[in-house]
């Protein structure tokens, strides 16, 4: 385990939410949620871009609002280029 | 709008449809009226005409299909992912897959048929998601769309035509010169020997010479450029770019446009930007700078505006002092406004409008003087 923070007990919304920017946003693969770090910055970012994309406000968060759009049912294209 | 990376659009305006199979939600008749009606929707703002074909290999195979059904890209069951397209080309490209765990229905009741299949057909012709929130290829699952009262977006009209230009004047229509699409209009012919870029900037091993909205993307293993749509990679930059460069030691390509500037890793824009130029120690009288490259074996960063250029301190992240100095002085031979500057193997390259001078920075001088397109095989 990273010896600069412990591992966070599971967020299913994290998982949701990680797994969407897996699919969408080209988050990289192996961000793995187990080591994650304390700034947790590629995360970040991506929830950023992806806020941007759909037209949310860009909070880097996984607000209530920003949770809400990730569980609506979409296009399973992705959003960004490879 | 954005158009699928390398830009795949069909070559030709009549294209074949065929559906494969069907789901048990609908009748029959209710699935082929709901795919006729969202074809329609893209024939009535292209050249592009669909022919229906009941068996063989169709350019848009359309099925039915739930979980894993064969294209690693499997379903997820009831909600979430609904349906996904492939864009045009040969056997699986331009295909339509639904997801046959949605409930499928004519009306706004569940999951209403023809508004997925317009949106994956958007797909299946060569756009990829629009941040219009409006806009039919918008990713996100719209219910409360009037089904009575449908129509295109702007955006979605421009993106398809864009592609391929907007349908032939109807008979009745006074003849007036259809205007093809951008590809075709000759604005953005890679061999116009007047062709001139706006930024270029080498990209993890890749080169990439920008232009108003898209770029050419030079890959060393293929031989000819990819086009592309700057949107299609980073959404969130701007169109007609000022500079671009690559800071190898960041795996990081700093994009420049009037007094703002943003740091991209890949497709990522890195947060907190876009930034201003005047924090890189520019004095306020500069309002934007004309071209920019970064030479790795000397860690320094040479920003060009006008007939003079700064020299940047990769080390120290501080402009240096004694700039900026006459671009005359220290690059005999580069004449005129400097558009972009590409460095490789060992020279610097010069765009200037329509001309590309090749400078050798050990002999201090000229070496060649070329077409500024010569890069994109012509």
């Amino acid at each position: 385990y990273p010896l600069n923070g412990a591992v966070k007990e599971e967020n299913p919304n994290m998982d949701f939410a990680q797994k969407y920017l897996k699919n969408y946003y080209n988050l990289a693969k192996d961000v793995n949620q187990v080591y994650r770090r304390k700034d947790n910055g590629p995360v970040v970012k991506k929830i950023q871009e992806m806020q941007k994309f759909l037209g949310l406000e860009v909070t880097g968060k996984l607000d209530s609002n920003t949770l809400e759009v990730i569980r609506k049912p979409r296009c399973g294209v992705p959003d960004v280029g490879q | 709008f954005s158009t699928f990376p390398g830009m795949p659009k069909w070559r030709k305006n009549h294209l074949t449809y065929r559906i494969v199979n069907y789901t048990q939600d609908l009748p029959r008749a209710a699935v082929d009226s709901a795919i006729k009606k969202a074809l329609k929707v893209w024939e009535g703002v292209t050249p592009l005409t669909f022919t229906r074909m009941l068996e063989g290999e169709a350019d848009i195979m359309i099925s039915f299909a739930v979980r894993e059904h064969g294209d690693f890209y499997p379903f997820d069951g009831p909600g979430n992912r609904l349906a996904h397209a492939y864009p045009p080309g040969p056997e699986f490209y331009g295909d339509v897959h639904f997801d046959d765990d949605e409930k499928w229905t004519e009306d706004a009741s569940g999951t209403n048929l023809f508004l997925v299949a317009a949106h994956e057909l958007g797909h299946s012709l060569g756009l990829f998601h629009s941040t219009d929130t409006k806009a039919l290829m918008y990713p996100l699952y719209n219910s409360f769309t009037d089904l009575t009262r449908f129509r295109l977006s702007q955006d979605d009209v421009d993106g398809i035509q864009f592609l391929y230009g907007p349908p032939p004047p109807s008979p009745a229509e006074p003849e007036v010169p259809a205007e093809s699409s951008p590809l075709e209009s000759g604005t953005l012919v890679k061999c116009d020997p007047a062709l001139s870029f706006d930024a270029v900037s080498t990209l993890r091993g890749e080169i990439l010479f920008f232009k108003n909205r898209y770029f050419w993307r030079k890959l060393h293993w293929k031989p000819q450029p990819e086009l592309n749509l700057i949107s299609t990679f980073w959404p969130s930059l701007p169109s007609d770019l000022d500079a671009a460069y690559e800071v190898i030691s960041k795996d990081a390509v700093f994009i420049f446009k009037g007094r703002k500037f943003w740091e991209v890793r890949g497709n990522d824009v890195q947060a907190g930007y876009p930034r201003s130029i005047h924090t890189l120690g520019f004095p306020a009288t500069i309002r934007k700078i004309d071209a920019a490259v970064s030479d790795k074996e000397k860690k320094k960063t040479y920003f060009f505006t006008e007939d003079k250029y700064w020299r940047f301190d990769e080390k120290s992240q501080s402009m240096e002092k004694g700039f900026p100095r006459f671009i005359a002085d220290d690059f005999p031979g580069v004449d005129g406004k400097v558009d972009a500057v590409l460095q490789a193997f060992g020279f610097f390259y010069f765009f200037s409008g329509s001309t590309q001078f090749e400078f050798d920075p050990n002999a201090r001088k000229v070496t060649h003087v070329l077409k500024s397109n010569s890069w994109l095989m012509c």
